[in-house]
């Protein structure tokens, strides 16, 4: 997914 | 995780208390917006649709339940509990939801990293979350006595939003990954609504004087 890295911050 | 970071937790769970309290313990909402507090709901419910499926850690499945599980109970409180509710300034709180969500829920389907459902709730609840602290700005305006948890919560709040600028930094030097336009531009533009607070909100705290803001 493109935008996971951001998805593990709240 | 870095320090910025789980300070910017730290401090959004410490505003969470902090209204949470007021409103539990003192049973007031006096100052605070339920406008704010009704897009904050909708902020987590959109952007933690996957909560259950995309595992990434036990901290941030609790975090994200307990930022679902406050959202939606302070709201509660705020329009259903008999004493907190005489308290909340309704003829004050004027500000209207559709002027907010539209234009975010329009942006999100515009602009996005991938046009599928839950990516544009995550986009939306990100551009969202950005502007959903106005009407609560524009309330603190027309109070005249804004309490400390009052205050204190505001701040807390702007506090949060700038240690997660700090946290981007410090990720975009230490990680390998490309940048985020939608999620930096989105949490910029909400950091910068508080700047106009922090200014009075020091300067009160300086000459150890009442909050107030100008209207």
């Amino acid at each position: 997914s493109s935008s996971s890295v951001t998805k593990d911050e709240l | 995780m870095n320090i910025f970071r789980l300070a910017g937790d730290m401090t959004h769970l410490a505003s969470v208390l902090v209204l949470l309290l007021k409103i539990h313990t003192i049973k007031s909402c006096a100052g605070i917006s339920l406008k704010t507090q009704e897009l904050y709901a909708l902020v987590f419910a959109t952007r933690y649709l996957d909560i259950f499926t995309n595992y990434i850690s036990f901290y941030n499945t609790i975090m994200k339940l307990i930022f679902l599980g406050s959202s939606f109970s302070i709201v509660w409180y705020i329009k259903r509990h008999k004493i907190v509710h005489r308290s909340y300034d309704k003829d004050q709180d004027t500000f209207r939801h559709w002027f907010i969500v539209l234009p975010c829920l329009v942006l999100a389907l515009l602009i996005n990293e991938r046009f599928t459902f839950k990516e544009v709730m995550w986009t939306f609840s990100l551009y969202l979350e950005a502007v959903a602290i106005l009407p609560q700005l524009v309330l603190l305006q027309r109070t005249r006595n804004i309490d400390n948890l009052t205050g204190q919560y505001v701040f807390l709040l702007g506090a949060y939003r700038a240690l997660y600028i700090l946290n981007w930094i410090y990720r975009y030097f230490t990680e390998d990954h490309y940048i985020h336009w939608i999620t930096w531009i989105a949490g910029l533009v909400q950091t910068l609504l508080y700047a106009d607070f922090f200014y009075y909100y020091f300067q009160s705290w300086k000459n150890n004087a009442k909050l107030e803001l100008p209207a």
